[in-house]
């Protein structure tokens, strides 16, 4: 299944 | 105090993030400004940084952090033309942003004020990351290659080798493939070449959202090219580079997106 990323799995918060 | 002598140039950056994002904040220093934001999804997010040399002058004698709403600073960037130049100040205590439109032939003069608003913004902290893949193309082929696909599926598959790169997406009525060789971008005996220019470390193939693709197409104006930065497991970095009127670089917008994973 695809399912769309968010980009704090990526980048942390400051 | 920062003075554009072009205000289109500032109009043509908000309206091509208006769309995605509702508000955000301009940090000023005294080497330029800088705004971040994530729509309200947080699968997207922009950046833009106007650089000291953007401006005919400039000078920011503390930092400001600065709310803005987007739709109301775009309906004020409405009202000027395009090649009026545009005196950007704040006042003290900093509550308004005042816009001071003066026109080339210096016959006419309009003011307006934005109200400011206090904001408290998410911040994500974006690393400086080492891309296995960097794409340069010209601004209106991406765009053309993203509303084409967009009009078969809904996500678009981006594909980098060392001798080309594909776009694919797939939908209800079918498939649809583009694919771009290495070569020079730009023209040639005043003929575009549709080609990109691909700087690869390792092979990259990421899907993306094309409705979030050609939100950030609207930045096309800014820029001929548009560079695509990709890398496994990290968002795309799409950047259209900002040039003052003396056509240096002076600053960049920039959108990163999520791309679409398998689970």
């Amino acid at each position: 299944k695809v399912t769309q990323a968010e980009l704090s799995q990526f980048y942390p918060e400051d | 105090n920062a003075l554009i002598k072009q205000a289109g140039l500032l109009k043509k950056i908000i309206d091509a993030i208006k769309d995605l994002i509702d508000e955000a904040t301009l940090d000023c220093d005294n080497d330029g400004i800088y705004l971040q934001a994530m729509d309200s999804s947080h699968v997207s997010l922009v950046t833009f940084y106007l650089k000291k040399n953007l401006f005919e002058k400039y000078s920011c004698n503390r930092n400001l952090s600065l709310g803005i709403n987007m739709t109301s600073i775009a309906k004020i960037l409405k009202c000027g033309m395009s090649d009026d130049t545009l005196l950007l100040e704040t006042n003290n205590p900093i509550d308004i942003l005042s816009f001071k439109f003066e026109s080339r032939r210096g016959h006419k003069l309009s003011q307006f004020q934005l109200r400011l608003m206090n904001l408290e913004m998410e911040r994500l902290s974006i690393p400086d990351t080492e891309y296995s893949c960097i794409i340069e193309m010209m601004c209106s082929e991406f765009s053309k290659v993203c509303h084409d696909l967009a009009t078969i599926g809904d996500s678009m598959t981006i594909t980098c080798t060392k001798k080309n790169v594909t776009f694919d997406t797939t939908g209800d009525l079918g498939t649809g493939i583009v694919s771009l060789k290495q070569g020079v971008v730009g023209s040639e005996n005043d003929e575009n070449v549709y080609a990109a220019s691909i700087k690869i470390v390792k092979p990259v193939s990421l899907s993306f959202s094309l409705r979030y693709l050609i939100y950030f197409t609207k930045a096309s104006s800014l820029s001929n090219k548009v560079i695509l930065h990709m890398g496994e497991e990290v968002p795309l970095m799409v950047e259209y580079k900002i040039f003052n009127t003396y056509e240096e670089e002076a600053g960049y917008l920039r959108y990163f997106l999520a791309p679409k994973v398998n689970e």
